[in-house]
């Protein structure tokens, strides 16, 4: 799982 | 991607048709305070990170966009006059603290870093946001029927998570390595507590 991957997600 | 910017458009659709629905009705009845209460936490909690993130400029607008948004929501309903009369708050009787209490347990025990509190913050928006609409939808289904723009609300609410769905669907397909485990969950719970008032939502339109 790539970590903080879906931080660029609102 | 478009399918996930259609989702962010209508998800700022909804604030907007409720920030409209409380001023020119002048009326807060029927809409959940607990639920946009929640919301106001979970964007606080999540958008933590817009101190040091900036992965775009569109990211950070839209982040303090939402955080003000419902914020000025929940303004309206407790300060605003003549809304705040409105407010049923016998019909706005659904349990939150305990949708609060175990999303806490959950974003502290199960995050992408248990070394950070950051991310337990994260985790705990992402479970917290899943379940928030739940007392407005209680509040639906006491009250019998949901106004016209208060059903738009809802229904575009819910919209945004179905776009989320399929905007990471797409991400899996096109991104490699792309797996998030905490969001897709959480996130495909979410659309289920959409389901009936979906379906309701639906019916409704064919018969007008």
């Amino acid at each position: 799982e790539k970590i903080g991957a879906t931080k660029d997600e609102l | 991607n478009a399918i996930r910017l259609a989702g962010d458009m209508s998800h700022m659709a909804s604030f907007f048709v409720l920030l409209f629905k409380i001023n020119k009705s002048k009326s807060v009845a029927g809409i959940s305070l607990k639920t946009q209460e929640l919301y106001v936490l979970v964007f606080c909690t999540r958008y933590v990170d817009i101190f040091w993130n900036h992965l775009s400029l569109y990211n950070s607008l839209m982040k303090v966009i939402f955080i003000a948004l419902s914020v000025m929501i929940v303004y309206v309903m407790r300060r605003g006059v003549p809304q705040r009369s409105t407010y049923n708050p016998e019909l706005d009787s659904f349990p939150h603290h305990w949708l609060v209490l175990p999303c806490v347990l959950l974003g502290v025990a199960i995050n992408q870093d248990p070394t950070s509190p950051f991310e337990m913050a994260w985790a705990f928006s992402i479970y917290l946001e899943a379940v928030a609409i739940m007392p407005q939808l209680h509040m639906v289904q006491k009250h019998g029927e949901a106004e016209n723009l208060t059903s738009h609300y809802i229904f575009l609410l819910g919209l945004y998570r179905v776009f989320y769905l399929v905007n990471w669907v797409y991400r899996y397909m096109t991104e490699d390595g792309y797996w998030q485990a905490i969001v897709w969950v959480s996130g495909a719970v979410q659309a289920v507590l959409y389901l009936d008032f979906f379906y309701n939502y639906v019916k409704s339109k064919q018969k007008d």
